[in-house]
């Protein structure tokens, strides 16, 4: 597969998820 | 306690069950009729040194045995359960290790105790790094999901819960690189993530309906991207796709989106269907329906190693050794084959 069908990466995935979900 | 001794193995005879990646190393014999359960290696802390052992479980007890030599294998501890069966052996590194369905924890060291842990409708359990335990238990509005931390001694330290999702938990994954995530797979297809430290849910995300009750083996998080190994005890053999065991996955944990990189399915000629496996680093091994254990490797991409039922006992289970690179297989009379692979 290509990883351009998997949309915009985030290297940094765990901190924004982390910073954008309830607590 | 007991001075049961294994016997070196005859490995000319294993050349000819496994022509390539699997040698015959020693064998773990099981003196009672008691059905084997679960094998598990370790490294046991004793005076300060730490030795590599094999942990072993029949339906009753657990064993641990320390090396004698490279071939040799020595019985040095029995612990008998009488209050409940044992379902599974679960580690927690590093030292302290709880057993027995997690029901019930031992310190280590000579003066073993056994405390009841958790009880109840027990959905899913894994023993994680830095001493901690997850559990969940109870279903969609009533399920709890619960970290359980362990100090030195075995006490339990501090209980934390994480948020549940509105699907019910089946197996979780630790997630090498990112310390301090943890997977989780559901009954309906999805994967979801949350944040160790916080309890939050991070994320869940919705995979193809091809990988229905999928049992997660492993995770790990590279350039932003989560691969995932999932193994499909319901899968069905199909023209296209052969006998699917296990598959890699890789999702944007931004985006909730997948895709599938690796199907591992049976070479050609062996028939079966996955019954349970474990998976270390780049190698998976499975045992199937058939009796037979099937390692491929998730770099190269195919099939490494068969190895058919020894002395017509079929396999009933399969570990990879976490001390060495040794494979440790089960047969249901209890006794553990030790492979090299």
């Amino acid at each position: 597969c290509s990883t351009a069908d998997l949309g915009p990466i985030s290297l940094n995935w765990f901190e924004e998820l982390s910073s954008e979900a309830p607590p | 306690h007991s001075t049961e001794q294994t016997e070196p193995a005859d490995l000319p005879a294993c050349d000819r069950l496994n022509p390539g990646n699997l040698q015959l190393v020693s064998e773990l014999k099981n003196p009672s009729s008691s059905c084997s359960v679960d094998v598990s290696a370790m490294w046991w802390e004793r005076a300060g040194a730490k030795e590599p052992c094999i942990v072993t479980a029949c339906e009753d007890v657990v064993s641990l045995w320390k090396p004698l030599n490279s071939l040799q294998w020595e019985k040095v501890h029995t612990w008998h359960f009488t209050e409940c069966l044992i379902a599974r052996c679960l580690l927690l590194a590093p030292r302290i290790c709880v057993w027995c369905r997690a029901l019930l924890c031992s310190s280590g060291d000579d003066s073993e105790k056994q405390v009841l842990l958790k009880s109840g409708d027990i959905k899913a359990m894994l023993g994680l790094t830095k001493r901690r335990l997850v559990s969940s238990t109870g279903t969609l509005c009533n399920q709890q999901i619960q970290i359980m931390t362990f100090a030195d001694d075995g006490s339990s330290k501090d209980e934390q819960l994480l948020m549940p999702p509105d699907e019910t938990v089946l197996t979780f994954a630790e997630v090498r690189g990112t310390q301090e995530a943890l997977l989780g797979t559901t009954t309906v297809n999805s994967i979801v993530i949350w944040n160790l430290k916080t309890g939050q849910l991070l994320k869940k995300m919705h995979i193809d309906d091809s990988y229905q009750a999928s049992v997660c083996h492993g995770a790990c998080s590279e350039k932003g991207l989560l691969f995932v190994v999932v193994s499909q005890p319901c899968a069905k053999e199909s023209q296209a796709l052969g006998s699917p065991v296990f598959h890699l996955l890789v999702i944007n944990p931004k985006t909730a989106r997948s895709a599938g990189v690796l199907l591992c399915s049976l070479p050609q000629g062996q028939a079966g269907r996955f019954l349970e496996g474990d998976v270390k680093d780049h190698v998976a091994a499975a045992v199937l329906t058939s009796g037979t254990i099937a390692i491929w490797d998730l770099l190269l991409g195919h099939c490494t190693a068969i190895l058919p039922p020894v002395s017509e006992q079929s396999w009933s289970l399969v570990k990879w050794s976490s001390t060495d690179s040794h494979l440790l297989a089960g047969q249901k009379d209890g006794n553990i084959f030790i492979y090299r692979y």
